[in-house]
């Protein structure tokens, strides 16, 4: 069977579906200090996946929105927010001010986080010492 | 703001793949 580590070549979904690949993956977002990219990606898929039918669910929702928003969104000089298009900032500041909350409404900034780490972070990943030492 | 993070924990792990 292919290793594990193999797979992670193959593309950032391979990579970003197995725990020790993500593991690995943080350890050097980290040292390139933008971790948050992938704490974000995670948060928007999990957003995405909560549950309305729980109770206080539409609540709890507004509230992880606007948690979302604050820490990745609001700081103009963090990771996240500029990868961001402007436009795509806007939407969700308006969503989370008209307490509109969407489940794809971090969609569109995922998926700008996600090409973000395919055609920077993810190769660089790839050719990385810590990738190079775990193989 | 604790529960905040907590919350934003808690969503972070909910996506991620769980242990084979």
């Amino acid at each position: 069977p292919t290793p594990p580590y193999l797979k992670w070549a193959e593309s950032l979904h391979s990579l970003l579906d197995d725990q020790d690949g993500i593991h690995l993956f943080r350890t050097f977002l980290k040292q390139e200090d933008c971790g948050d990219m992938l704490d974000f990606w995670f948060a928007c898929s999990g957003f995405r996946k909560l549950e309305t039918s729980e109770s206080q669910g539409e609540e709890k929702k507004l509230k992880l929105a606007k948690a979302i928003y604050k820490k990745y969104i609001l700081d103009s000089n963090g990771i996240v927010s500029r990868q961001i298009k402007p436009a795509t900032k806007s939407f969700i500041k308006d969503c989370v001010a008209r307490l509109h909350i969407d489940p794809a409404m971090f969609d569109q900034a995922q998926t700008e986080i996600q090409t973000m780490m395919e055609e920077n972070t993810y190769p660089l990943f790839l050719k990385s010492d810590i990738y190079l030492e775990y193989t | 703001i604790d529960s905040e993070d907590d919350l934003l924990q808690e969503c972070i792990s909910s996506a991620m793949p769980k242990k084979k």
